[in-house]
Order: structure tokens, then sequence, then C-alpha cells
């Protein structure tokens, strides 16, 4: 299980969003 | 939560790696501070350059997000080169 606080909710965001970004510029 | 079914392969893999960086570096939680502080601006940055539509051009380019990172997880090889599968362009 994971211990997360709403900072790290939003790092997860951020690099989610970050690697959608790459994908979609890549294909 | 909402998220759970048909979790994209980006929001597993963002979680996996947050919580590496989280435990490899459970007695410096500085340099998770600033990791996260990068991660912020550079959020910021990007919805300023859209919201500006194209009349905007963000401060903070990929290369910098990289070289930032790079010098905050030193020595960490593998947190580095995991986070350049994150960044757009890289």
């Amino acid at each position: 299980s994971y211990d997360f606080t709403p900072l790290d909710s939003s790092a997860v965001y951020v690099l989610s969003s970050m690697a959608r970004q790459r994908r979609a510029s890549q294909s | 939560t909402p998220l759970q079914n048909n979790q994209p392969v980006e929001f597993n893999h963002a979680i996996n790696y947050v919580n590496k960086i989280k435990n490899r570096f459970q007695g410096q939680p500085e340099v998770y501070k600033s990791f996260l502080e990068i991660l912020h601006t550079y959020q910021k940055e990007q919805r300023n350059a859209k919201e500006a539509g194209g009349n905007y051009t963000p401060t903070l380019t990929e290369q910098q997000v990289y070289a930032q990172v790079a010098q905050l997880f030193k020595n960490q090889e593998d947190l580095l080169s995991e986070f350049g599968q994150f960044l757009p362009d890289a």
C-alpha cells in the first residue's frame, strides 16, 4: 500500500502527464 | 478511486517512480522536496504557455528540467535515466 501525501499525488500527476505528452509526441 | 479502472500505464509508472524516489531519499527529505519543486515549476510554466496560446515561451525547458534533476540525483544514475523516460523531448 502507498502512503501518499497530496504533494506526492501532484508529483504523480505531473509525471504521468509528462509521460502522456511524450507518448503523444512520439506517435 | 475513480482512477482504479483503466489506469493508464503512465500513471502506474509515475506512482512507482515517486515511491522509488521517496524510498531512496528517505534520509534526505530536502532532495525529494526539491524534486517536487522542479516538477511544479515545470507544470506551472507549461500551463502558462498553454494559456497564452503560443505567446509565451516557458522559461524552464525540458533540457533545463533534466539538468536540474541530474544535479539533484547525482550518483543515482538509475533514477535519472528513468526520469528521462517521463520527460517529453528528452
